[in-house]
């Protein structure tokens, strides 16, 4: 465990709080992609498959369960409580193609044909992809609640610092998972377009929308 | 025998 490592994930549970925020504090979903959140929900489920049977430490376990019950609860508040503040006209990426995609790249990259390494690889693509109904639908848009903007910097932020702990780790002869880092790179260079606009406006006080 | 691969991470 290193600095970067443990900020990220850090970030990762701050992005979560911070979009259960938005949604208790609006009483609304509105501007949140229920397919990127299903998307992460999968992503977990299918990394976490050792969860009662590999135990590691106290502080994966919790966190692995933190991921798993929060983005379940982010699902069901989208689906039940808040479901008249969702628009699915706006929520139209196809997200066939990334699922379909994933499961592909899984059967390709695994570094065994074991069940649990084509699940971990899987989620690995998954994630790397997943966060694109919500880019999109925030493209659609064209603005966002700073709050939700505030949501996407931590997501991003988590990814960025992964890189980070990767290089790290590389320096100091850990070990590193090629496909994560590959997938990472490209997952954290999706949020490029995002990060300039929350910089260079939200930052700056002012809405987030796109020019 | 078969080794589970390490997935230290998040």
């Amino acid at each position: 465990m290193n600095i970067f490592r443990l900020t990220g994930d850090m970030m990762h549970l701050a992005s979560i709080l911070i979009l259960l925020l938005k949604i208790h504090t609006s009483h609304s979903c509105a501007g949140i992609s229920f397919k990127t959140q299903v998307l992460y929900l999968t992503v977990f489920l299918t990394r976490y498959l050792d969860l009662f049977t590999n135990f590691t430490s106290v502080y994966l376990t919790c966190m692995k369960i933190f991921f798993i019950a929060s983005s379940a609860y982010i699902i069901y508040l989208m689906r039940f409580p808040f479901k008249d503040t969702y628009n699915k006209h706006l929520d139209a990426f196809r997200w066939e193609f990334l699922l379909g995609g994933a499961a592909v790249l899984a059967l390709v990259f695994p570094q065994k044909y074991t069940v649990r390494e084509v699940f971990w690889t899987y989620s690995i693509f998954l994630e790397m992809l997943a966060i694109l109904p919500q880019l999109f639908q925030l493209q659609r848009t064209g603005e966002a609640a700073t709050i939700t903007t505030h949501y996407l910097f931590a997501l991003g932020a988590y990814r960025a610092l992964y890189i980070a702990n990767w290089i790290y780790r590389y320096q100091m002869g850990e070990h590193v998972d090629g496909v994560a880092v590959l997938a990472g790179i490209v997952q954290t260079a999706l949020y490029c377009d995002f990060f300039y606009i929350y910089f260079t406006r939200v930052l700056r006080g002012q809405r987030f929308k796109l020019p | 025998d078969e080794e589970q691969t390490e997935h230290d991470e998040l």
